[in-house]
């Protein structure tokens, strides 16, 4: 299958600091 | 107690590598001579550290433009990837580049870098934004403007995930009829 991403779930990630 | 999990550690990769472009409009230059390739990723991680750091599309100069493609496909008709393609056109009025153009940008971005088109995906060639004077405009690049079926689907994602409204239409040109253009407006092949 395709490494699918919703859009809630990308935009969760991109609040994570990059040092984690 | 540190609650770092494996998870948290690893970078979720994405389906497919994306490469991002960078063009500024320079008449004493080659076209091509402008376009620059800025970097490529493969993570939805290193998609948003290159997100955050670059200048939002609404405060570029006019004449610039970002595009984001499959690693590969070079942002031009020419490529053999676009040449039988054609793209999903959003044409911003002037008020839209402070209203609505940086929300559009990312969340097609998003549909990109997520694979929202399904099985449409493999259709997909990358999506340009181009900030200009007489009005901003957001293309969808596909591979093959000969495959309604597909070219719909994609149209019908994009306008929903934009949150356009239904009775605003959005068209789908060819890059062939947008090449031999003679006057200002290129025929619609599709629209939504």
């Amino acid at each position: 299958g395709k490494r699918q991403y919703d859009r809630e779930f990308l935009l969760m990630l991109q609040s994570i600091p990059e040092s984690c | 107690d540190l609650s770092i999990t494996p998870e948290m550690l690893i970078k979720h990769p994405l389906q497919n590598r994306w490469a991002m472009w960078f063009f500024k409009s320079d008449k004493a230059r080659d076209w091509c001579d402008n376009l620059r390739l800025v970097t490529t990723f493969d993570t939805v991680e290193d998609f948003w550290a290159l997100y955050n750091h670059i200048q939002k599309a609404s405060k570029l100069p006019s004449g610039c433009d970002y595009s984001v493609f499959k690693d590969g496909i070079q942002p031009k008709w020419e490529d053999d990837q676009n040449k039988r393609g054609g793209r999903w056109l959003i044409n911003l009025n002037k008020q839209q580049r402070h209203t609505d153009l940086d929300n559009f940008w990312l969340e097609t971005l998003l549909c990109l870098i997520g694979e929202a088109f399904d099985e449409q995906s493999d259709d997909i060639c990358g999506a340009v934004v181009s900030i200009r004077t007489k009005g901003d405009k957001l293309g969808l690049w596909t591979r093959d403007c000969n495959r309604p079926d597909s070219i719909m689907k994609i149209g019908k994602t994009l306008k929903e995930r934009l949150k356009i409204p239904p009775k605003i239409p959005l068209g789908y040109q060819a890059h062939t009829d947008a090449i031999v253009k003679t006057g200002s407006t290129v025929k619609n092949r599709y629209q939504v």
